[in-house]
């Protein structure tokens, strides 16, 4: 694993927003998916996550497409799927997802969301790219069963490194 | 294998590059001593992909270039 120059936010209690929606999946499963990415990460460390509907949240959560005002454009479909910012004021810690792909719950057509947002968020948690191959955080997509997913030993490494372990555990 | 890349292909990797690499426009003089940024560049991608460390464009490292992937660089490029 490696981190973001160890950058990381200075609270456990962190808060999230979706700003929008993807017209490839249902509001609910949209919902379901970034919820259960964000508790990928909460089961291995102290972090601990509060939806917030209104303001600004650390996590930001937004389908966007092309230039969308960031400096990193999109590129249309295929290629890059999303991008995260390291934890920080401002946009540090948000999230974009390209709306030019084709999102998914749970079939294996397009990209599913569910493992698209539990990458980005371990960058919005300080998290950089891993090359361990079997890493949630290697850069490249592939696909694994969402309903079995186990967060792999690199990644719980790395968060563990940055946050400790789940206390609760 | 070696392989000579298509013009589509040289322009995805000078993208893939710049984007996740740190590629810069080279200016100046062309030193005639140690390898081009590119191919530098290309040996850092390939030895962070574990793959075998050319330093060029050879089918894996492309095939590499093209799959779907985070838009976040993999080497941290300072502010």
């Amino acid at each position: 694993f490696s981190t973001f120059n160890n950058r990381k936010w200075k609270t456990n209690q962190l808060t999230y927003r979706i700003e929008n929606y993807t017209p490839d999946m249902s509001v609910a499963e949209v919902d379901q998916s970034i919820t259960r990415a964000l508790q990928v990460w909460a089961k291995v460390s102290p972090l601990r996550f509060t939806r917030i509907y209104r303001g600004t949240a650390d996590i930001m959560i937004s389908f966007t497409r092309g230039d969308h005002g960031d400096f990193n454009p999109f590129d249309g479909p295929g290629s890059t799927l999303a991008h995260a910012f390291a934890p920080g004021p401002y946009i540090g810690g948000d999230a974009h997802f390209d709306d030019d792909e084709n999102f998914s719950f749970s079939s294996t057509r397009g990209y599913n969301l569910f493992l698209v947002a539990a990458h980005e968020f371990g960058h919005s948690l300080g998290l950089s790219h891993s090359n361990d191959p079997g890493a949630l955080m290697f850069p490249t997509y592939s696909y694994r069963d969402p309903r079995t997913f186990s967060l792999p030993r690199d990644d719980v490494n790395g968060i563990q490194y940055i946050y400790g372990p789940n206390p609760d555990v | 294998l070696p392989i000579t890349p298509s013009k589509e292909d040289e322009v995805l990797a000078e993208t893939y590059l710049k984007r996740f690499y740190n590629l810069t426009e080279e200016t100046g003089p062309t030193s005639r001593q140690g390898p081009s940024q590119r191919s530098r560049k290309v040996q850092e991608m390939q030895k962070f992909f574990g793959l075998k460390l050319t330093g060029t464009l050879d089918s894996e490292t492309l095939a590499m270039m093209k799959k779907p992937r985070c838009g976040v660089p993999d080497v941290q490029i300072g502010h």
